[in-house]
């Protein structure tokens, strides 16, 4: 028997908004350290790599490892039926054909049970090499986000440039063209304000926005995003969720034809 | 002009 449990099902629709925009199905891996979730788009462009540790969950038992193919969106309209404070357990037994979402109300005077057929998946789990970064940055979420909307009017990509002065996001288009400059500033008043640059190397990336823009609706489930980057590698663009785990989305560059 | 890579190029295929 698989069994999830958490309190606050609002971590759980924050995941799926997250992932939703790339993902159309996805298989959930469930063992007793938890559920993983490594999945592309159908262009084979970005990675969503979702891990979400069993310590994390109020409740977890796993009796044996499963594999559950799921469909994304009907997974998002279910927990769109849960009201903001319920509670959410997921529930499957061996050998599984569906996967339960149960929702408690937080005084226990509702309770509803939704069903969902679990759906055959190919895996094609991709080894991700280990990779050292020569630029690590740390800043708000928001901020980020801020920063692709703004710039996804002028072009259809953002180039990241890394130096010692701070990092250099800019589009060009049709209309005309943009950049935006972010220096280093552990002053911030508050931890999550920080913009914290590590850098090894120079470097200059680009990256289309339509993917960058999917990655920002991770936003709410933290207040700081880290990119690592390195020339010629896939951008690494994480989100940690709480106590509970951590989205990494994984990004091809884009690079001269 | 750039062109949109894809992660095969870099990760390692099943």
């Amino acid at each position: 028997m698989f069994e999830a449990r958490l309190v606050q099902s609002a971590i759980l629709k924050k995941v799926l908004d997250a992932v939703k925009d790339l993902l159309t199905e996805a298989t959930f891996e469930c063992s007793d350290s938890g559920i993983q979730v490594q999945a592309m788009d159908s262009a084979h462009v970005s990675l969503v790599s979702l891990n979400l540790r069993s310590d994390g969950f109020d409740k977890y038992r796993c009796d044996r490892n499963l594999s559950m193919g799921m469909s994304i969106s009907c997974m998002s309209k279910i927990l769109r039926c849960a009201g903001a404070e319920d509670t959410v357990t997921l529930r499957a037994w061996d050998n599984p054909e569906s996967i339960t979402f149960i929702f408690e109300s937080p005084n226990k005077d509702k309770l509803a049970e939704y069903e969902m057929k679990l759906i055959n998946m190919d895996q094609e789990h991709l080894g991700i090499p280990e990779t050292s970064y020569s630029c690590v940055i740390k800043m708000p979420s928001g901020e980020f986000s801020r920063i692709c909307r703004d710039l996804s009017q002028f072009g259809e990509s953002i180039t990241f440039a890394c130096s010692k002065e701070g990092i250099k996001f800019s589009a060009s288009g049709d209309y005309g063209s943009a950049n935006i400059k972010l220096v280093q500033n552990t002053d911030a008043d508050k931890e999550e304000e920080a913009v914290v640059i590590d850098m090894q190397e120079p470097l200059k990336l680009t990256f289309a926005c339509r993917y960058l823009n999917c990655f920002v609706k991770a936003g709410p489930l933290c207040n700081q995003v880290q990119l690592s980057m390195s020339d010629d590698v896939p951008l690494v663009c994480e989100y940690k969720i709480g106590d509970i785990g951590h989205i990494k989305y994984y990004l091809a560059p884009k690079i001269d034809d | 002009k750039k062109k949109q890579t894809t992660l095969m190029k870099f990760f390692k295929a099943p």
